[in-house]
This record gives C-alpha cells, structure tokens and sequence, in this order.
C-alpha cells in the first residue's frame, strides 16, 4: 500500500494506544468497529461522550459492515457536535471522513481523516494538557504527523 | 554531525509547537 496514505493514520493508532482502550488498538481493521475509538473518547470527556452513549456503541459488530458504520456514525456525530457545542467550532472546511469506506473496505485514509477528529478533541479539550504532554512523549516522527495533523485541523477551522 | 543538528532542530520545532498548543485557552471563548 501506498506508504503516503498509511502514515497518518499507522501514527494516529500508536498515539490512541496511548489510552489503553480496553478494545483492541493494534490495526486498521480492529478500529473500523468504532469500540476502541469510543472508549478513547469517553476518557477525553466522559460528561459529553458519557456511558450512556458508550453503552450504545455496539461491541459485537464481528464483521458485519452495517453495524460497524452505524456505531462509526454515533461517534462521528458525536463528535460535530462536540467541536461545535463543547469547542465553539466550526469545522465543515475539513473533509468528513467516508465512513462506509472505513467499514466496508477498512480504508486507512478515511479512517485516519476520523481519527484526526478524534486527536482534535483531545488537545481542545478541558484536560488537554495531559493528553498533549503524553503526545510529546512519543517517537519524533509520531509526533511530527501528530503535528501536522493538529495543524491541518486547525487551518480548517473557525470560531 | 549535519544529522544531529537536524534532529535537535527538529525536536525543537516539535517542542516549540506543542507548547504554543499547552498554553492556548481550552474550550469555548467567553
């Protein structure tokens, strides 16, 4: 596979390992479930992503692509709706991640779009400065996709 | 060593962004 469309997105499951989900984090595949990625959410703000919510995100999706895209699509939304409620803002300049393509064909760039979202969460929000000193502990090269990726976010969003 | 100098240059880079990120205002304005 092309190396350039891997990167972000082989960076962005090293740094989400960084939160010890309890589903599994290692590959593109195991994400497409949305489990570990909701669970990595809970923890970066429990009040909005709360367990009720995360009680409705399904564990059991096995291989079946509809359930996989309907717990990506509770989290997606989530997810807007935190940067415009929680955040103040505006992010309709960044492409929304294609999350058929990441339930149905595991595609690592329309996952790694989601998990650029999910990064910006993390160092917007309240406790940002733990998760941010955690990113500077990682690899140099992690971190300079880390940044690139906040980066981009940030050139697409307004207040 | 030029690769040194690159790295510490780099890592200096990275430092200097997320600490500009850490001392942000967090959440919405007001």
């Amino acid at each position: 596979m092309d190396e350039n469309k891997t990167v972000l997105v082989e960076s962005l499951i090293i740094w989400l390992q960084t939160f010890n989900t309890s589903a599994p984090c290692r590959t593109v595949e195991e994400l497409t479930t949305g489990a570990a990625i909701s669970q990595a959410l809970h923890q970066i703000d429990p009040a909005w992503f709360s367990d009720g919510w995360l009680g409705r995100i399904k564990t059991d999706v096995d291989d079946n692509w509809r359930l996989k895209v309907s717990n990506l699509k509770k989290i997606l939304q989530m997810v807007v709706d935190y940067y415009n409620e929680v955040l103040a803002q505006e992010i309709s300049d960044f492409p929304m991640p294609d999350l058929a393509m990441v339930a149905e064909h595991s595609d690592p760039v329309e996952l790694g779009r989601l998990l650029q979202l999910i990064l910006g969460c993390a160092v917007k929000c309240e406790r940002k400065q733990e998760y941010i000193q955690i990113i500077m502990t990682l690899e140099e090269s992690v971190q300079h996709v880390v940044m690139t990726a906040i980066q981009e976010l940030m050139s697409k969003e307004t207040m | 060593d030029p690769n040194m100098k690159g790295g510490a240059a780099n890592e200096g880079v990275l430092a200097n962004f997320f600490n500009s990120l850490l001392s942000k205002k967090t959440g919405a304005p007001g």
